[in-house]
C-alpha cells in the first residue's frame, strides 16, 4: 500500500469470524498530511466491513477534530487500504467463513 | 497510561492512548 503518513493496523487478531474489527490509527509523517493533527495520539475504534466505508470513519474523525478536512481523503484511504488487506487475508486464509 | 475517549454524535467511540516512541517514525 501507498505511504500516506497515516498508520493503521489492527488493534485485535482477527479470527476473521466477526464483521466489526478493531482497528488502530495513527500519524507516522506529520509532514504529508495537509493540515496539522490534534495530537501524537494512537486512535482506536471499530469498524464493521460489511456496514461502513472508509470514508464515513474519516469523516468521523474530521467531526471530531483529530484531522483538518483537507486530509480527509488521506485518512480514508489509509484505512481503505488496511481493510483491504484485512479482506483479502480474510478471503484467503479462512474462504469458507467468508 | 493516559486514555482520552471521543464518542461522535452518530455513536461511534474513539479512543486515544500515547503511541509508543518505537512506533513513531524517526524525521
Amino acid at each position: 500500500a501507498e505511504d500516506t503518513g497515516v498508520r493503521v493496523e489492527l488493534a485485535e487478531e482477527d479470527h476473521g469470524r466477526k464483521s466489526t474489527i478493531a482497528l488502530r490509527l495513527w500519524v507516522e509523517d506529520p509532514k504529508k498530511l495537509k493540515g496539522k493533527p490534534k495530537d501524537n495520539g494512537a486512535i482506536e475504534f471499530t469498524f464493521d466491513l460489511e456496514r461502513e466505508t472508509p470514508d464515513d470513519v474519516a469523516q468521523e474523525m474530521i467531526d471530531s477534530g483529530f484531522f483538518h478536512e483537507s486530509d480527509m481523503k488521506i485518512v480514508a484511504k489509509s484505512i481503505r487500504d488496511r481493510v483491504a488487506l484485512i479482506q483479502w487475508r480474510r478471503e484467503r486464509i479462512w474462504p469458507v467463513l467468508q | 497510561s493516559s486514555l482520552t475517549q471521543v464518542v461522535h454524535s452518530a455513536g461511534r467511540r474513539f479512543i486515544v492512548s500515547p503511541v509508543p516512541e518505537s512506533r513513531l517514525r524517526e524525521s
